[in-house]
């Protein structure tokens, strides 16, 4: 099983 | 006041259809530069960024930018209503509370005028950076999307692994499991057919298949697809639009326990 990242983990916010 | 016009309805419909199942409602930026938006899906794992520039279009005007929040279903049906070869012009006062959109026939013989209610969308924007990726696979775009939609009927997830010898598609599910592998053109007459490789290192990562089900359905709006994949960083699926600009869908990879 695969746990799935959230996108916000990457990027920050603005 | 922003004024934009598309010679041709189709190109809308298109980007539409890319986006309006992933994206429920988001903002348009306006600006003299073109319209832009970034919007996430629900679940906060994909991301499109979608660019028109203004020299897209037949004609433009922006004379402040403007953030003209939209329900992308509504957006859609209105514009779907269009004729293909219909020219499109979306309008807005800068104060207004309205998106005007008219259709031309290209025979001037039928004009249809439409007002979508503009809203309040709280939508996080994301910075995101140049990312240095570690490949980029080129492909017909329908290869893209048939591969994801044979994959999707095996499993959640599809790992893709890419070397210099060529890309593999590979997924594991309760009834079985399956692998596509591509391996780049030798010699192609036409280039939209073409797959090419870039490696600059290999790499190996998963991704939710609905969501990469969800990108290839924009196959019409280019013949070819590029897939940017490095490490630590989403996949950047993306869509060229000729002069008009691009749409672009990151998603997160997932990671094994």
């Amino acid at each position: 099983p695969a746990n799935q990242i959230a996108l916000i983990t990457f990027y920050q916010g603005q | 006041m922003f004024e934009a016009r598309v010679a041709q309805a189709e190109i809308l419909k298109k980007i539409l259809d890319s986006v309006r199942e992933l994206v429920e409602q988001g903002n348009l930026d306006c600006s003299g530069t073109g319209i832009s938006l970034q919007a996430m899906d629900s679940s906060h794992v994909s991301l499109v960024a979608l660019l028109l520039k203004s020299e897209g279009f037949e004609r433009y005007r922006c004379d402040r930018s403007i953030n003209l929040g939209i329900n992308m279903q509504s957006l859609g049906k209105i514009v779907k209503t269009a004729g293909n070869h219909d020219a499109i012009t979306l309008s807005s006062e800068d104060k207004g509370d309205v998106l005007g959109l008219m259709f031309e026939s290209t025979e001037q013989d039928k004009v249809s005028n439409y007002e979508i209610k503009l809203m309040d969308v709280d939508a996080e924007q994301l910075a995101i950076p140049v990312a240095e990726y570690s490949v980029c696979v080129r492909m017909p775009s329908a290869e893209f999307a048939r591969i994801t939609r044979d994959l999707s009927t095996i499993g959640d997830s599809v790992l893709i692994s890419c070397t210099k010898d060529g890309v593999q598609f590979s997924t594991t599910g309760d009834t079985g499991s399956g692998s596509i592998v591509l391996r780049q053109s030798s010699s192609v007459d036409d280039e939209k057919k073409a797959v090419v490789i870039e490696v600059q290192e290999p790499i190996s990562l998963s991704f939710a298949t609905k969501f990469l089900v969800q990108f290839s359905k924009s196959a019409a709006l280019n013949e070819s697809v590029t897939l940017n994949l490095g490490d630590g960083v989403p996949l950047m699926v993306e869509y060229p639009m000729k002069e008009m600009g691009y749409v672009r869908f990151y998603l997160a990879p997932k990671l094994s326990n």
